[in-house]
């Protein structure tokens, strides 16, 4: 049966999307069968594997309002073992539209039961706030991803972040524990990176991944083309970091 | 009375709070009377303006559940002009928890009534979606403010924005308008920064501020000294960006 990965961080712009699509894209090139889902409004996840939004006959909204089950909206992306979930604009509302469905934070959890044994490693996308798709995410996941930007202001949430974790795991799922933190778009240059790594460091000694993601312009320009790293430019030095990173994901993985 | 500006961008990471925080402490600096309201669970404005968000008595918080009057939560900051409505990590659950009060869409335009003659200015900081803290904000604004990472995903969130303004103005604030867009962390190097630039003039031709705000790393480094640039290195590039930015706010305001 396959791993279920959460990427999460309430921060936004701190490469939760990018993260999630270059470590699934590497996975798929691997050979493994990898399901990646977009649960979040902006569909960058979408966007970065090439799917068109606009032409979607359904989505992870369709999902969450019960008008389609997963399996229905499952579309195949630029890599071949790489499948997706895809996600359009109608999910900003889900938090209101959800508010008073009972069950509401198993949603994903119990639309993913029928699937798990058809892929390796799922991976779940979300939007930068702790509302109703978030915990969704939390709740079906076996395991957090959270990617932490070296800059200070990306320090000011995690603590938050790891009580949201806590109270998923004491109310709705009790299996969920958090995999590792991705230092993120790492500048070696300047002064601020290394302080909030060691920041980072201090509060959470083991979990870390070594492999840290260096700033690199080829990562931002990759969802333009509609490709991930692999693809895109697979000897940029971000498509060399999410590799390796990729790589230590497997080893961790193997491990738990 | 004062004129009240949203900063709102569903799309993560973009620097609404950077741009809130630097404009508001620029015109504080010139002797204007500006209140900052940040509305962010993170609690980035709060933090970036040197208050302590663990040692606070109230918050707006505490205004949203009805516990305290906007007045009652007012805080000094570095700056002596600025004044700031600090956030704590609790806002995070005012999506649900508001979701049944009636005209909880209109709680900040009421809380805000009273205070309009003892300020220039009112900035609001939005959290990185279009729930009911920005709608909050959309609902209690005069003109919006919208800052755009020189990046290709933070495109796709733009039309999705637009809809939600209007909807707004349809809806609850007829009089709120598009004040402009600021182009955010440019970088004159990459080939990317100029070609969002150039997309996002072909659809809003007439709105984007003239002033790019450069990447910048004392930009980055200033929060975690708990000073605006004005404060932390008027000379770097970021602040002398953001005073350009400021006088042609300035400049922009007089002409409504
Ligand atoms: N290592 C990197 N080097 C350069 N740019 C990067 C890197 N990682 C991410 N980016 C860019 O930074 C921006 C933010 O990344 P991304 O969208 O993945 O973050 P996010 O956490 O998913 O954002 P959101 O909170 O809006 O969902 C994007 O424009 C992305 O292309
Ligand atoms: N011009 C700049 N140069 C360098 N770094 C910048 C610049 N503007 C903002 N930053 C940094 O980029 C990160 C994102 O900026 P900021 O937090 O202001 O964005 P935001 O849109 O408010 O994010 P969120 O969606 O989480 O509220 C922060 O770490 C900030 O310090
Ligand atoms: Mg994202
Ligand atoms: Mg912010």
């Amino acid at each position: 049966t396959s791993t279920i990965y959460a990427f999460a961080n309430q921060k936004g712009g701190v490469g939760k999307t990018t993260t999630a699509v270059n470590i699934g894209a590497f996975l798929a090139w691997q050979g493994r069968r990898v399901l990646l889902i977009d649960l979040d409004a902006q569909g960058n996840a979408t966007a970065s594997v090439g799917v068109d939004r606009f032409t979607l006959a359904a989505s992870t909204y369709d999902m969450f309002m019960g008008g389609a089950t997963l399996r229905e909206i499952l579309t195949s992306t630029a890599l071949a073992q790489l499948t997706l979930a895809p996600s359009v604009s109608m999910l900003a509302g889900a938090e209101v539209e959800l508010a008073s469905v009972s069950e509401r934070e198993f949603i994903l959890r119990n639309a993913l039961a029928p699937l798990r044994d058809e892929f390796d490693h799922i991976l779940i996308d979300c939007p930068p706030s702790l509302g109703i798709l978030t915990v969704n995410a939390l709740s079906a996941a076996d395991f957090v991803i959270v990617p932490v930007q070296c800059e200070y202001l990306a320090l000011e949430g995690l603590a938050q972040l790891m009580q949201t974790i806590s109270l998923v795991r004491e109310n709705l799922n009790p299996r969920l524990e958090l995999f590792g933190l991705v230092m993120t778009m790492f500048d070696p240059r300047a002064r601020l990176g290394a302080q909030v790594i060691q920041e980072v460091r201090a509060h959470f000694p083991n979990e870390i991944f070594e492999t840290y993601i260096p700033r690199n312009v080829r990562v931002a320009e990759a969802p333009s083309f509609g490709e991930p790293l692999v693809k895109f430019d697979i000897h940029s030095r971000g498509a060399e970091a999410y590799e390796k990173l990729t790589n230590e994901f497997l080893m961790r993985e193997a491990r738990v």
